[in-house]
């Protein structure tokens, strides 16, 4: 799967054959939890009759990491994944961000702002439409936080440079 | 019904967030 994903993101639609492997070798698979956001599209659209959530989802259904979440923390959701299941999601970080009294990643219509996802297409040379410093500092004006948490470990990087405070993925919530 | 983990690149190159994901997804 991780040939079919580097496939898709340069743009290039895996073979039937392929497909058929994939199938074959998840048949017995009810729920995909997947870290790589855009995936999720493909992935549902592949196995319809499978689950697929994203990883900061999984997680964030565990009590000891949902607890961890707290009141100071900018929680920043992978914005692919978000979007691919907009409706479910909106509800689902809403009652995340509501028990944990944190803040989010998005905007004032709940869309997740894009941060790091576009990080490896720049990095191979290709041009991007969003500027991840850019997004990072948008997401932390004149936002006062005690700690950031990341959902996507591309995130992590840049938002090591750009804040002053601690910053982990959600998988080291304590 | 089995799960399974799809952890990417990024992840995979993270290997002590990718063992810390493995270890909490298998409770």
């Amino acid at each position: 799967i991780s040939d079919i994903a580097a496939d898709i993101e340069a743009g290039v639609r895996p073979e039937p054959k392929q497909l058929e492997k994939l199938a074959s070798a998840m048949s017995g698979v009810t729920e995909f939890v997947v870290a790589e956001g855009f995936l999720h599209r493909y992935l549902r659209a592949w196995f319809p009759e499978k689950k697929v959530i994203g990883l900061g989802e999984a997680l964030l259904r565990l009590p000891e990491i949902a607890k961890a979440l707290k009141p100071g923390d900018l929680y920043v959701i992978e914005a692919r994944g978000y979007h691919s299941d907009y409706k479910r999601l909106v509800k689902f970080y809403d009652s995340v961000r509501l028990q944990a009294g944190c803040t989010m990643s998005t905007s004032l219509q709940r869309a997740a702002i894009p941060v790091g996802a576009t990080e490896p297409q720049k990095q191979r040379g290709c041009s991007s439409r969003v500027d991840s410093s850019e997004q990072v500092r948008w997401i932390l004006d004149r936002r006062k936080v005690d700690r950031v948490v990341v959902e996507s470990v591309e995130d992590m990087g840049i938002f090591k440079n750009l804040s002053p405070v601690n910053v982990i993925h959600v998988s080291e919530l304590r | 019904g089995s799960k399974v983990f799809l952890p990417g690149m990024a992840v995979r190159k993270n290997e002590q967030i990718f063992q810390g994901i493995t270890r909490l997804l298998e409770q």
